[in-house]
C-alpha cells in the first residue's frame, strides 16, 4: 500500500502503489515538487471516411478520427529495483507497451525508457499511439518545443501568430516538432522533455504534454507514398518494435535551461562505446 | 582499412525529404537503413584504428549496436573485458553504461585499477520479448563511466561472481 519512491540527490519520483503510474516528481535541490501522471494512450487513426474530409491517415498526414483518446491500460504492473548505482520501476502496461523509469545516482533527470509495439491493429484500426504527461503546472494553452534542435518557439493551442487561425484539426492541428525538446511550464515550475529522436508533440490539456512515440496504419493518406505505414522487419513480421528515452527535468523556469541544455547534449553527441576481449593493458 | 566516406555519402543520400520525415515507401526506408549501416561499419575500422593509435593497443575492438535491447556477444560470454569510452563533447562526461552480461556479480576498474561501483540487475520482461532469440544475457551490469572532454577513458570489468539468483524485485 505504500507508494514506490526512487530518489537521488537531486530528484524523487513517487509511483501510486494501486495504478503503478507515475504520480509525482520533486527537484530535491529547489524544493518543488509537481503531481506527475503519465501513461500511454492511442488515436484511432482516419480511414477517410468522415463527414468533414475524405484525408485518411497516413505516412504525410497525422489525422486521427476523434479527440477521444484510448488508454492503453488504466494501471501498469511495477517492479522495483533500488541499488547504489541506478533505481528503476519497470512499467508493464501490456503485451505491446512497457517501461522502464530510471533514476541514475547522479543524474539531474528522471529517463523514461519506452517500449511500443508491435501494434496491434488486428481490430482493423489504425494506432497513433502517444504517451501524456499530465501536471498540476499551469500552462495556460502555452507550451514550447524546439523547431530545429536550437530554437526553442512558443506555441498555444488553436492559436497561429501570424494569421487568424480557423481550427479544422483540434489534435492534429495542434501538433509541432520535436526535435530535441519540449516543455510546459509556469511562475514556478518547469517540466522539460528531451527526447532521443525527433517526434511529434502537443499540449492539448492544460497542464499536460504528449509526444508521439509509434504509429502503425492502415490505409495510405493518397500523398504520394503509395502504401500505408505499417513497418515491421524480419524479426518482427508482424509489426516493429520502437524503443526510446526521454529524460524529464523539473526546475525554475529561469535556470531550467542551465539543466535541459547540456542534457540534450549529451543525448544527441553521446559517448561511443567499445569493446575489447580480456585485459586491455 | 578505414573510411568515413560512404557514411558520408550514406547520409548524404538521407538528406531527401522523404528520409528526414519517414514519408518513403518501405523498400526506400529499406535501403536508406542497409546505406547506413555499411557506412558505420567502415567507420568502425576507423574509429578502430584512431584508438588504436591513441591507447597504443592494437587489440581487436568489438562494437555492440544492439546495447539498447541488451545484446552484446562479447560482454555475454566473456569472464573479462574492457570497454573505452570516447566522449564527443567539449565537456568532460558522465554517463550510464549498461551492459548485457551472464554473471551476477563483476568487479569494475577505471584505467588505473580504481574500483567503480557497479551492480547487476536482471533483464527486463521487455527487453526479453524485444530480443526474442537474439540475444542470451539474464543480467545488465551497470555502472558509471566518467570521460574527459574530446577524449576517451577505459574502464576493465571481470566476472567475480557466476549464477546466484538475481535479485528478487521489491514489488
Amino acid at each position: 500500500g505504500a507508494p514506490i519512491v526512487i530518489q537521488n540527490k537531486y530528484l524523487q519520483a513517487t509511483f501510486d502503489p494501486d495504478t503503478g503510474l507515475l504520480s509525482s516528481l520533486s527537484n530535491l535541490e529547489t524544493k518543488q515538487t509537481i503531481k506527475l501522471t503519465q501513461n500511454f494512450y492511442w488515436y484511432n487513426a482516419s480511414d477517410g471516411i468522415n463527414k468533414d474530409s475524405h484525408q485518411p491517415s497516413g505516412a504525410y498526414i497525422f489525422r486521427p478520427n476523434s479527440s477521444t483518446l484510448s488508454t492503453v491500460s488504466r494501471t501498469a504492473k511495477a517492479e522495483n529495483f533500488q541499488t547504489s548505482v541506478v533505481q528503476e520501476v519497470r512499467q508493464w502496461f501490456a503485451p505491446w507497451v512497457s517501461q522502464v523509469v530510471r533514476l541514475y545516482a547522479d543524474s539531474k533527470a528522471l529517463e523514461l525508457e519506452w517500449t511500443v509495439g508491435p501494434v496491434p491493429v488486428s481490430d482493423g484500426q489504425g494506432k497513433e499511439v502517444i504517451t501524456r504527461l499530465d501536471t498540476s503546472i499551469k500552462t495556460a494553452e502555452f507550451f514550447y518545443t524546439d523547431s530545429n534542435g536550437r530554437e526553442v518557439l512558443q506555441r498555444k493551442k488553436d492559436f497561429r501568430p501570424t494569421w487568424q487561425l480557423k481550427q479544422t484539426e483540434p489534435i492534429a492541428g495542434n501538433y509541432y516538432p520535436i526535435n530535441s525538446r519540449a516543455f510546459i511550464k509556469d511562475d514556478k515550475d518547469q517540466l522539460t522533455v528531451v527526447t532521443d529522436r525527433s517526434q511529434g508533440g502537443s499540449s492539448i490539456q492544460n497542464g499536460s504534454l504528449e509526444i508521439m512515440l509509434h504509429r502503425r496504419l492502415l490505409y495510405d493518406d493518397y500523398r504520394g507514398v503509395g502504401e500505408p505505414l505499417d513497418e515491421a522487419s524480419e524479426i518482427f513480421p508482424e509489426g516493429l518494435v520502437v524503443r526510446g528515452r526521454l529524460l524529464l527535468s523539473l526546475e525554475r523556469p529561469a535556470s531550467a535551461a542551465d539543466t535541459h541544455r547540456p542534457l540534450a547534449q549529451e543525448v544527441v553527441f553521446q559517448p561511443l562505446l567499445t569493446f575489447t576481449d580480456g585485459d586491455l593493458k | 582499412k578505414g573510411d568515413s566516406q560512404t557514411l558520408r555519402k550514406a547520409m548524404a543520400v538521407a538528406q531527401h525529404h522523404d528520409a528526414v520525415s519517414g514519408t518513403e515507401k518501405q523498400h526506400v526506408a529499406n535501403d536508406y537503413a542497409r546505406r547506413l549501416a555499411n557506412g558505420w561499419q567502415h567507420c568502425q575500422v576507423l574509429v578502430s584504428n584512431s584508438l588504436a593509435s591513441l591507447s597504443g593497443s592494437a587489440a581487436k575492438r568489438i562494437y555492440c549496436d544492439h546495447l539498447n535491447i541488451s545484446v552484446c556477444p562479447l560482454t555475454e560470454s566473456s569472464r573479462q573485458f574492457s570497454v573505452s569510452v570516447y566522449n564527443p563533447l567539449a565537456q568532460p562526461l558522465t554517463w550510464p553504461v549498461r551492459l548485457p552480461v551472464n554473471g551476477t556479480a563483476y568487479r569494475v576498474t577505471d584505467a588505473e585499477g580504481k574500483p567503480v561501483d557497479s551492480q547487476v540487475l536482471p533483464v527486463s520482461r521487455a527487453t526479453q520479448e524485444v530480443r526474442r532469440n537474439r540475444g542470451f544475457a539474464l543480467n545488465e551490469l551497470v555502472f558509471q563511466v566518467r570521460a574527459p572532454p574530446l577524449g576517451y577513458s577505459t574502464y576493465a570489468a571481470s566476472l567475480i561472481q557466476d549464477r546466484p539468483p538475481p535479485p528478487p524485485p521489491r514489488h
